[in-house]
């Protein structure tokens, strides 16, 4: 399994729908301080079901929604993956499967969505999807910008727990 | 429990010694747990000892062999339990210009097995990838350039 | 007590906005004390807004941002209270290739009034500086080479 | 006022006796990882009256003696920091003065010795004199590995408190 692409649709500082295509292998990201790299893993984070939203430098889920100079503010943000699923390893029968999250803001408070392939479905089972497949928010394939050193200053009862969860 | 516990430790340990010798050649390091007997009782602790330097505490170790010891660890853990992709936010930053091109090295590798999307402001990093896709923010609204090229 | 506060404030304050207007030309950031009337009541919290963007809160700035902004601060407060030394530890670890020249340029400037001296990996650091030092191992012992080149 | 020179004398990884003098300006230190910049910023906090050790990666003061391959294992650590004075900013009579910190290990515990110019003093002594000349552990004037960005992820009372202190 692997991603085709991540589509970040008012997610952060993509204020335009923004489609960002992934080979196979080995892919770099680059580009000036400031201009969006660390807010597509914040993507990663949203779209496979984190739920700190300190990991992605926010206070609540509404402060990942584009709030633009212009007074351009949507008031939804929405994150889609597309994974390559041809070798089965998601349960699903597709061979692509679409994961979609979204937050959209109303005044009477904030609203969660969550589809894989167009069904509407609860945070739970996108994250058990993924488990089946490998990745999960315990399995370190996501890390931020400053934790690598993070293994070294942890206690030592807590990295522990790191093989106990694989275990 | 306790077996399967230990079993899991074993392999992720020699995966890590074999990692680390990688990219820190000459040295060596090992996962160890603080109680034998019982796993559960005590921590996980890593002995780590760089090329030509007596093993040191945990905390003594610069930036960069901080670096390369939680990348070993990261990897090890990744060997044993493998996901189909990783997303890395800048794990090269406190490396010197030889350790970039060793953890580079060894994501080239593993990229046949896995996919990775590595976000790195380093010269080595980029040149191993097999694409680079460019980022640049324009009056407060990012974009993603170098997305068509590759025949894609 | 108040009185020498807010004095102290202000003149930090203005050294902060114009350090910033030069490492992140065309932002603009400002400290903030939390509470007006009584300062020790509140904090101080800084409001940044980099080159064409909404200002943020202080967390959601990236990484290179939030150098920027930390350094700026660091410098606004030498402004005012100048030591005659300065030991910096690879300040320029998050830093892009356009804003390590920026802050190599400022250090530069500022080291006609003090001294600095600055670890660094970073290519652009050691250029800017009138004087490299290297730092090597050898058997799990550092040494100091280029120490005698300047005729020292 | 400016820095002449520091001398290491088995502090941390420096195992010989090693004098690194600096010139007016902007001095840069480089080399591969580990081989020792950061224990050269650790010794000038060791020699400017630092007390904790955590600052300087070791637990314990005696950390900071250089520990060796082949068993040289020399029973002392010492940090010499010579200071040009020719302005007159340190309340001493000469051009250049020169502060020493050392800690001893014996079977009985650690010893501290601290000195101006080779005369005995307290640790207080060489804080206050440093103090005279700018030179204070608040003044951010060393900032260490990794923490640049620590004024911004501190609490907004401590960041006013910097204030405070300076006023
Ligand atoms: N909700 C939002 N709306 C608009 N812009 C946002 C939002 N949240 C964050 N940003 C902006 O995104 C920018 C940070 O992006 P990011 O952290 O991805 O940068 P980066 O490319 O990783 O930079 P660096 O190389 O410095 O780490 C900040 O300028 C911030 O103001
Ligand atoms: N008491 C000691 N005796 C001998 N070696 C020591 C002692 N304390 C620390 N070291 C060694 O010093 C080395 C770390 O040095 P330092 O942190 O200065 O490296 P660095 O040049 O800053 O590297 P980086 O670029 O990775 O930050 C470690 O390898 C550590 O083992
Ligand atoms: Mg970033
Ligand atoms: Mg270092």
């Amino acid at each position: 399994m692997r991603v085709k692409e991540v589509v970040l649709n008012n997610f952060k500082s993509f204020g335009n729908k923004t489609k960002i295509p992934f080979s196979d292998g080995f892919n770099a990201i680059s580009g000036p301080n400031g201009s969006g790299k660390s807010n597509i893993v914040d993507a990663f984070c949203f779209v496979t079901g984190t739920t700190s939203t300190n990991q992605m430098r926010a206070e609540n889920l509404t402060d990942l929604i584009y709030e633009g100079e212009n007074g351009k503010n949507p008031n939804y943000a929405e994150v889609t993956l597309k994974l390559e699923n041809e070798n089965g390893e998601l349960p699903v029968d597709d061979d692509e499967v679409e994961i979609t999250r979204k937050v959209k803001e109303t005044d009477k408070g904030h609203y969660s969505y969550y589809y894989i392939n167009g069904n509407s479905v609860k945070l739970n089972d996108i994250r058990e999807l993924l488990a089946e497949a490998g990745v999960s928010e315990n399995g370190y394939n996501i890390i931020m910008q400053g934790d690598v050193t993070g293994l070294i200053n942890m206690s030592s009862k807590n990295r522990r727990e790191i093989i106990d969860e694989i275990a | 429990k306790r077996e399967i516990f230990l079993n899991t430790f074993d392999e992720i340990n020699s995966n890590f010694k074999e990692v680390f010798s990688k990219l820190s050649p000459e040295g060596d390091a090992e996962l160890v747990l603080e109680s034998q007997d019982d796993p559960f009782e005590g921590g996980l602790t890593i002995k780590a000892k760089p090329a030509g330097k007596n093993v040191r505490r945990l905390e003594a170790m610069s930036g960069g062999e901080k670096s390369l010891t939680a990348l070993s660890f990261i990897f090890a853990i990744q060997r044993y339990n493998p996901a189909p992709f990783y997303a890395f936010d800048e794990i090269d930053m406190f490396l010197d210009g030889a350790n970039v091109e060793r953890v580079a090295k060894m994501i080239e590798k593993l990229s046949d097995k896995a996919q990775f999307i590595v976000v790195s402001l380093r010269k080595p990093t980029l040149e191993s990838s097999n694409r680079t896709i460019g980022i640049t923010m324009d009056k407060g609204v990012s974009k993603a350039t170098g997305v068509n090229l590759d025949g894609n």
